[in-house]
């Protein structure tokens, strides 16, 4: 399994 | 900001500094507010302490100060148990200054820490209407996370209307706990409680889970809140002054 960026998720602002 | 009880603010040190080593801390009238991630951008810790939770607390404008945790948590090593603490900043100073007072006024510590100048990467976190929340013991969240790194680096957490599940897999094998939904709550804090709009099933790296649980010290009870394809959250309530929030990427099919 390959894990995942918070900035997949979460927008930069 | 003054604490009483500078323990609390150790806390909060030792539960972030294996995550991040230096953070932004935003000062302003309300209180205190941190957010940064971790060098990999895998997971966040975002803290909260409101100005009403300080036995004093004054800002007369804000602040954004860049403070080694590392280093912030050395000086916070030399704190009697007792002690209060004060934390002060002058107006365009490059340092911040920490001073310890003992219980029976016979002690007074002093420390200045230099500011870093760092670039502070802010996220949006969205709100959430999360499937799933969980509220257990802390300790008991801890004991889980050991355990589990002990059969492999991932845990799949399972819930159900009948209770949540812990399980790993690696070279050794593979292992699974199963907690069930408290029925007869007699004390909150030792009580695992779900509340459940449908089932999750997400697996999510033990060693960010495992140093989440370095804020275990703030709280009895730890809340896991999660969503399918989201990131988990691992709130840790700071008593009648804020949260210390981790949010955790999920481990995705290949």
């Amino acid at each position: 399994m390959a894990q995942a960026c918070l900035t997949q998720y979460f927008t930069p602002k | 900001a003054r604490l009483l009880h500078g323990s609390i603010f150790a806390k909060v040190i030792e539960g972030l500094r294996e995550l991040v080593n230096e953070a932004t801390w935003e000062c302003s009238g309300n209180g205190i507010t941190l957010q940064a991630m971790d060098s990999s951008h895998v997971a966040l810790v975002s803290l909260v302490m409101r100005s009403e939770g300080f036995e004093s607390y004054r800002c007369d404008r804000n602040m954004s100060l860049g403070i080694s945790l590392v280093s912030m948590s050395k000086v916070l090593k030399t704190m009697g148990k007792d002690d209060s603490l004060t934390i002060r900043v002058n107006d365009d100073s490059d340092s911040i200054i920490i001073a310890m007072e003992s219980q029976n006024q016979d002690k007074f510590a002093d420390y200045e820490l230099r500011l870093m100048d760092l670039d502070s990467e802010h996220l949006g976190i969205p709100d959430t209407d999360y499937s799933c929340a969980i509220k257990m013991p802390s300790s008991e969240f801890s004991r889980i996370c050991r355990d589990m790194s002990i059969m492999g680096d991932s845990v799949l957490i399972c819930t159900t209307k009948e209770g949540v599940k812990f399980s790993a897999k690696g070279d050794l094998g593979q292992g699974s706990i199963r907690l069930v939904q408290t029925t007869n709550i007699e004390k909150e804090e030792e009580a695992v409680i779900i509340e459940m709009k449908e089932a999750v099933a997400l697996t999510f790296a033990v060693r960010y889970l495992s140093m989440f649980c370095k804020a275990a010290p703030l709280s009895p009870q730890v809340g896991l809140s999660l969503s399918e394809d989201t990131p988990l959250m691992c709130e840790f309530k700071i008593a009648e002054m804020g949260h210390v929030r981790f949010y955790l990427a999920p481990k995705i099919e290949d």
